[in-house]
């Protein structure tokens, strides 16, 4: 679905020009679940920034389905984004005038999918986050975690081709990490949906089908488990 | 130094009443060493929201060195938090036009340190949290992980009598946030700063002197080490 080829990026601040990933491959193919750990600052956020098309590489090729993601025009990657990818960030991103459930159902409306399938599938991914009762509250009346689930919930309501989560437990107990973990798992083998899991949390580790370590902007494979 | 007592919170939204904490007990004196665990909508967000005086409470009291906090003035309680207590935010909360250093150095101004001195101790401790090569960025710069590490510089580097720290290693890996969390102790043990550590992280649990656990708003003390 999305193939890296020797992706580079590069800031620029006033005093320094910082390599943030050097000569990264990556392929993401359907039915994907790769982990990928590495330490802060190390240049995760970074890759999936670009991943996703949200921001540009400095060097390298990027292709989805395929094509040339620099070939799409900035509308067509809007498109792309919209229908094939879900995205969690690290600091959610939530529309702060929308309700929990306006947000999780905004990218369903930009899909044009209608309002009684839209209800369904906003209630069954709420509660399988554990937000039911939260549906009609704004994210400044949730707490830190709620406000990750909402981000969650709003990636995985479109059942897009690939979800790339930022640190997507960094704020939950382990026992909601866990349930979230395996909903994650579940859209994966039912539905093929792919994962690309950025995470300091090791425990995630081991449902990994590919576990990928990143330092200094340089990624490593560090295992493959077929059998997962 | 702080003393909560019966403490209440109620959060009303248009369609619910919300009760996040009940009848709440707890004292934190000077050198604890304080951890708490509990699901993500517990109420640990609006406990330290009440003992830092940001938010008020709904019921109950609140000490500050045996005095009712209701007592003291909007601006009383405002230097209170200035010299007494420093703060590590869920969500960071770092000034955008600062640069890494600056946002650290802000508190060394309030309190009127020499520029020598505050010079000295910024440095000091972005190297402990290691950040000395990000000293001249600013947040947008930064990753998830290093922003929270300028929050928790900044909590800890007036040394203040008790730090009040909402899951300061979230975004971070366990190698740095094993280290983080080390100098919490050093600070503790050399100074005798209190800390009041509320985390999802269990493998802090092991440092802690008292170790607290909290559910649908009710506290209650799991562990007591006083040997640690
Ligand atoms: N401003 C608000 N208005 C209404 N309800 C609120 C508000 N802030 C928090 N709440 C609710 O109060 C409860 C406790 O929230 P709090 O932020 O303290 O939880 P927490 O333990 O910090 O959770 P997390 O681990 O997810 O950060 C939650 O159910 C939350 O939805
Ligand atoms: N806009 C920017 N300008 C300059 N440098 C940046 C910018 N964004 C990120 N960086 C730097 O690029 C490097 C990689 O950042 P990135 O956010 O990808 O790290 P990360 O692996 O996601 O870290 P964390 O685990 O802390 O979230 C870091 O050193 C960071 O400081
Ligand atoms: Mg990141
Ligand atoms: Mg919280």
């Amino acid at each position: 679905i999305i193939r890296a080829e020797a992706l580079e990026k590069v800031y620029f601040t006033q005093a320094e020009k910082i390599e943030a990933l050097k000569a990264v491959n990556l392929e993401i193919n359907k039915g994907d679940f790769i982990v990928i750990n590495g330490p802060s600052g190390s240049g995760k956020t970074t890759l999936l920034n670009l991943l996703s098309g949200i921001d540009k590489p400095s060097g390298g090729e990027l292709y989805f389905d395929g094509f040339p993601l620099g070939e799409f025009t900035d509308s067509e990657r809007t498109v792309i984004r919209r229908d094939k990818i879900g995205l969690v960030f690290q600091s959610f991103e939530l529309i702060p005038v929308l309700t929990a459930r306006e947000n999780v159902e905004y990218p369903l409306l930009l899909q044009k999918i209608k309002r009684v399938e839209r209800r369904e599938r906003v209630d069954e991914i709420l509660a399988r986050v554990g937000l039911a009762e939260m549906a009609d509250r704004f994210p400044a009346q949730l707490s830190g975690g709620q406000k990750q689930r909402v981000a969650i919930a709003r990636a995985l309501v479109t059942r897009p081709e690939v979800v790339l989560a930022d640190e997507p437990t960094g704020n939950l107990d382990s026992e909601i990490g866990q349930k979230i973990i395996k909903l994650m798992l579940r859209l994966n083998q039912e539905y093929s949906v792919a994962f690309v899991i950025v995470t300091h949390d090791l425990s995630i580790n081991k449902y990994a089908k590919k576990l990928i370590q990143i330092k200094d902007g340089i990624l490593s494979l560090r295992e493959v488990n077929s059998h997962v």
